[in-house]
């Protein structure tokens, strides 16, 4: 489903130059959940904004579905990620002038339905991730880890078969972070692929595959696989 | 050092109440480390805020060193936070036009000291936290777990006599979390007061006293408590 080839990127920050992935190769199969664990800095965001189409790499491919994804134009490669791609991200980047519901209801867009459609759909993926009382508030009425939960909602309300989710438990305590891991692990068994960047060793069991990045590679160091 | 009596806090959203906190009374010993644990949306941030001086309570007070720290005006509240308090936010909120170097330099503009002297003042405790070559970069040139150091840095820089940290590691891994749990560790055996906001129940081990908040009060099921 998705393939990684060679990627690596340089970062330029004033006059130096930061390799932040040095040559990353990985397959992940349809229906694979994998989680990306690594030290703060060693490029999983990188990785992850570079798989989902919104980072060109310096060098290497990426292919998902059989389509190269920096091979197409800005346009043609916004409308791949609207068809197949859910995000999460680490900072959720909610819009802070629309509400919960109206910040779910975004990537139903470009779908045939009516408004009032739209609205139960995206309603119904709130009370999902335990928002039932609080979709008309603003992003800045809501606690961090209820932002999140709308970053999650919005993620998935469209059904798309990849989800790419950098740290969406990390601002939930352990009970609401599980209850998430279990909505994961049900739609990964229903077909969602997921490529999951998590720092909780605990949420490793929910998902069938661990990878582990080290200064911008992938680790196959058999010491560190097992710490 | 910090008395907290009967705060209650009550946000109006589109014609509805919600009772962040519902009755929380609270004294913390000075070189004490408190870890503040709970569900999403349990009022852990509202509690922080009110606290930190940043959120007037609805009904309730705040003392802290004996100063009723709502008893002042806007100004010397002002003049208490920069005093008395280090701020780690639950979303970092560092500013997006300076460097990280720049950032954690904020809380020196009013001590006596040259330019110089705290620029090497910020330096080395961005150095304690793990981030020595990256000084000079902007906040959106590092990744999440490096921004939340540059946020533990700025909070701990001007060596204030209390913390206040809303889930400092939430973005770190294991590794970098811990080597920032033992420098608070450090910094509370020198005398730092420390309240902390954490989903990570590894982390109480390096606190003096865990309290739990459910639903906008402190919790004292014992059954809660043990789990
Ligand atoms: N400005 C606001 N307007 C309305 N409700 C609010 C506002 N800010 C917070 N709340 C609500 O107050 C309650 C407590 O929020 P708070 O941010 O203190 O929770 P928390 O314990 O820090 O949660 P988390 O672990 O998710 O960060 C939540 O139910 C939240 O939805
Ligand atoms: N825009 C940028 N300019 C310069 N360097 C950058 C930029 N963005 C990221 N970096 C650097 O690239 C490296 C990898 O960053 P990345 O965000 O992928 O790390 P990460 O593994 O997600 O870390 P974390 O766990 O802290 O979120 C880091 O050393 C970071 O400082
Ligand atoms: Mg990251
Ligand atoms: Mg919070």
């Amino acid at each position: 489903m998705i393939a990684m080839k060679n990627l690596t990127k340089a970062y330029k920050s004033m006059g130096d130059e930061v390799q932040a992935l040095r040559g990353v190769s990985l397959n992940i199969d349809k229906g694979e959940s994998v989680a990306v664990m690594g030290q703060s800095g060693s490029g999983k965001s990188t990785l992850l904004s570079i798989l989902g189409g919104l980072n060109p790499p310096t060098s290497g491919s990426v292919e998902v579905d059989g389509i190269d994804v920096y091979a197409l134009s800005q346009e043609k490669r916004a409308d791949f990620r609207r068809e197949y791609l859910g995000f999460v991200f680490q900072q959720f980047q909610l819009i802070p002038y629309l509400t919960a519901l109206e910040n779910v209801m975004l990537p139903l867009t470009t779908i045939k339905k009516s408004n009032r459609e739209k609205r139960e759909i995206a309603g119904s993926v709130l009370c999902r991730v335990g928002l039932a009382g609080k979709m008309n508030r603003l992003p800045n009425q809501l606690s961090g880890g209820e932002q999140e939960r709308v970053a999650i909602a919005r993620a998935i309300v469209n059904e798309p078969p990849v989800l790419l989710a950098d740290e969406p438990t990390g601002s939930l305590d352990t009970k609401t972070g599980d209850e998430i891991m279990a909505l994961f692990q049900r739609l990964n068994q229903d077909g969602l692929t997921v490529l999951m960047v998590t720092h909780n060793p605990e949420n490793t069991r929910y998902m069938s595959r661990t990878i582990i990045m080290k200064d911008g590679q992938l680790c196959t160091d058999k010491a560190e696989l097992l710490q």
